[in-house]
């Protein structure tokens, strides 16, 4: 079990402090990868964008693999899109804040797609 | 705003009222039970103040409509809680009721009094899984209170446009609920 005090404080480019959850906080390292990084320990982020609804398991290989390939592209196109980010296709700053923000262990594929609201 | 796959919603006669529970076995210490329960009242009379459905409290657990209780790591329902932060809780869709909160989050009821930097908002959490056990999904608007993520020591606990009309497509609006005032009172809040 993590205990509280080992959570890591990260200060954000507006000054902000933010505390980041300490499970996802090593996200934080894969900022500014793009399609063809291959990063150490990507894996792990696909398996959170896997348990949220937003990549299947691969067909070819056991694992996921390290490497930013096309499928995990597709699935940041769709994590951006489904929660209001700047969709880059990226892992920018604002998508990697909100990968590492506590939250609802609701799957996002359980719902049907977004219901836009009349103003 | 969105749905659960299927659209499920609770069916009752009408007027609905739907029971809750608290489990007597999966409480924690650092919020006490009475406390515990006031939030939950609040965080129940925010939606039912929107839609034609009221919520009662009852001691009866296993004759509950939702069920509400803390839990640490795996609890036997496949979504192992993963200690401090990271994923804070889960509610099941209509007509399941089920309603689990992670017992290993710094809960509190007053973050701004916090001193832990890991507190979690409890009403905040608890208005967000209402919305689930009512039927609602995850909505991309990021003030609403059913966006998926809410950062340590927030309190959101308002209900949005977003979350309103999604509840409301799914029970219909509570006669006594204008949208006028929600606007007004959103609009003063921007301001």
């Amino acid at each position: 079990r993590i205990i509280p005090e080992s959570a890591t404080v990260i200060t954000s480019e507006s000054h902000k402090t933010q505390t980041h959850n300490a499970t996802w906080h090593d996200f934080s390292k894969f900022l500014y990868a793009e399609r063809g990084s291959h990063v150490s320990g990507m894996s792990e982020l696909k398996k959170y964008f896997h348990r949220f609804g937003y990549l299947s398991l691969p067909e070819t290989t056991p694992n996921f693999t390290d490497t930013f390939d096309s499928q995990f592209e597709t699935a940041v196109f769709r994590y951006q899109k489904r929660l209001g980010l700047p969709v880059t296709g990226k892992l920018d700053s604002e998508t990697i804040s909100t990968i590492v923000a506590p939250r609802c262990g609701v799957s996002d594929a359980a719902t049907n797609g977004i219901h836009a609201t009349r103003r | 705003y969105a749905y659960f796959n299927g659209k499920p919603r609770w069916t009752r006669g009408a007027p609905m009222t739907l029971t809750y529970a608290f489990s007597p076995y999966n409480m924690i210490d650092r919020v006490s039970v009475p406390e515990i329960r006031a939030v939950f009242k609040r965080a129940f009379s925010r939606w039912a103040s929107v839609i034609p459905v009221s919520f009662q409290e009852t001691p009866q657990y296993d004759k509950a409509d939702i069920t509400i209780g803390f839990y640490l790591g795996d609890h036997g329902d496949g979504e192992p809680f993963d200690g401090v932060l990271g994923v804070l809780a889960h509610a099941f869709s209509p007509q399941n009721g089920r309603f689990h909160l992670d017992a290993a989050e710094m809960w509190s009821v007053d973050v701004e009094r916090e001193e832990s930097r890991v507190a979690v908002d409890l009403e905040s959490v608890a208005t967000h899984e209402i919305g689930h056990v009512l039927g609602l999904g995850h909505s991309s608007v990021k003030e609403a209170v059913m966006y998926p993520s809410l950062s340590p020591r927030r309190k959101k606990v308002d209900l949005k446009i977003d979350d309103v009309a999604g509840v409301q497509s799914l029970y219909g609006s509570n006669p006594n609920f204008s949208f006028s005032s929600l606007l007004q009172s959103q609009n003063s809040f921007n301001a």
